[in-house]
């Protein structure tokens, strides 16, 4: 369950978007206890200057990427633009049944997006 | 997006987040433990606060922590006791002579890889009546000092009186905490009550196995910058 993007291209400036991950939908509810699905959210827009230099809101772009972003804006064959993806992410815990009929609950890093960069 | 899922892109998903399989379901009458519910609840923001990623103000979780159990880990089991469905009902519970129980629990789930850092086995008993002073309750290793002489008992405890389950720690007497997992663990437990008094039945047993899987925790492989 995916916030759609406008005119199906990148859509704006880098920033996080919704996403619903359903436990469902992919089919583990039977071995899944909790929770039903979780807010994975995903990255997606363009980070072309002055958005790739302001951070968007986000956390600062890294050198690397302002000066791909320069290159770009310069000379738009040499270099491709830098990419939008997770900054910061955060854990989530699953509880579930393992084929030995035990109770698990598991931690998981990195599971959903909190903010997107451009790197 | 409806369509099946091929094995090989499901296997590495599972793979990736430390399952060999995917599970087949939920076991038939295996109701889900409190104490699961409880940890779950508190560790889940989603739970938390409904539709925020953000946590109630104070509550802090450290990643790879178990905050209520104070231990860290970022694997919690609750193993069943395997030894129930083939032990035949206690018989009446005569004077003195409490029945000896074997407790068996599967860990053939547990990665090697895993640390332990708490195992902490909960009996429940159930009696008509309890003795004045409780009972004495020991733990040994099953299946160990057979035939020279007595098992070495991992534990004693006192079983006060009846009512919360009792709870005993076994990582370091049981097994060592550096020791590798055994495939299984088969435990013999003896009540004896501290004064003539009938016995006390084994209603249910179960392990809390607390495990820290670094592969899983990346505070531990990445340095905070």
């Amino acid at each position: 369950d995916a916030e759609p993007v406008l005119g199906g291209g990148p859509g704006g400036a880098c920033r996080a978007r919704r996403l619903y991950v359903s436990f469902r939908e992919v089919g583990w509810h039977r071995w899944v206890i909790a929770p039903r699905g979780f807010l994975a959210n995903y990255c997606q827009g363009q980070c072309a200057l002055p958005v790739t230099l302001s951070g968007s809101g986000g956390p600062p772009a890294l050198n690397h990427a302002v000066l791909r972003a320069l290159m770009h804006a310069t000379t738009p064959g040499a270099a491709d633009l830098p990419c939008c993806v997770p900054a910061r992410l955060s854990p989530i815990s699953v509880l579930f049944f393992d084929n030995s009929d035990n109770v698990v609950l598991r931690q998981y890093e990195d599971m959903v997006v909190d903010e997107c960069g451009c790197r | 997006t409806r369509a099946p899922v091929p094995p090989g892109p499901a296997a590495a998903l599972l793979q990736a987040l430390g399952l060999r399989d995917a599970p087949q379901g939920a076991p038939r009458l295996r109701p889900v433990p409190p104490v699961m519910w409880r940890l779950f609840r508190r560790r889940d923001p989603q739970e938390t606060r409904s539709g925020s990623r953000r946590m109630s103000p104070g509550v802090t979780l450290q990643p790879c922590h178990v905050e209520e159990l104070g231990v860290a880990g970022n694997i919690v089991r609750h193993i069943p006791d395997r030894g129930a469905p083939t032990r035949a009902s206690d018989p009446a519970s005569a004077v003195g002579h409490c029945p000896e129980w074997t407790v068996v629990f599967d860990l053939s789930a547990v990665e090697s890889a895993e640390r332990p850092s708490r195992a902490r086995l909960e009996l429940r008993f159930a009696a008509a009546a309890a003795p004045e002073g409780g009972w004495e309750l020991s733990v040994s290793q099953a299946g160990q000092g057979t035939g020279a002489g007595p098992r070495p008992v991992l534990l004693r405890q006192l079983v006060p009186a009846l009512g919360p389950p009792v709870r005993a720690e076994l990582l370091g007497t049981a097994w060592a905490r550096n020791a590798s997992w055994p495939r299984s663990l088969r435990l013999a437990l003896a009540l004896r009550p501290r004064t003539p008094a009938a016995c006390a039945r084994l209603a249910e047993a179960s392990l809390l196995l607390v495990t820290l899987d670094p592969r899983l925790c990346h505070p531990l492989a990445r340095p905070r910058r």
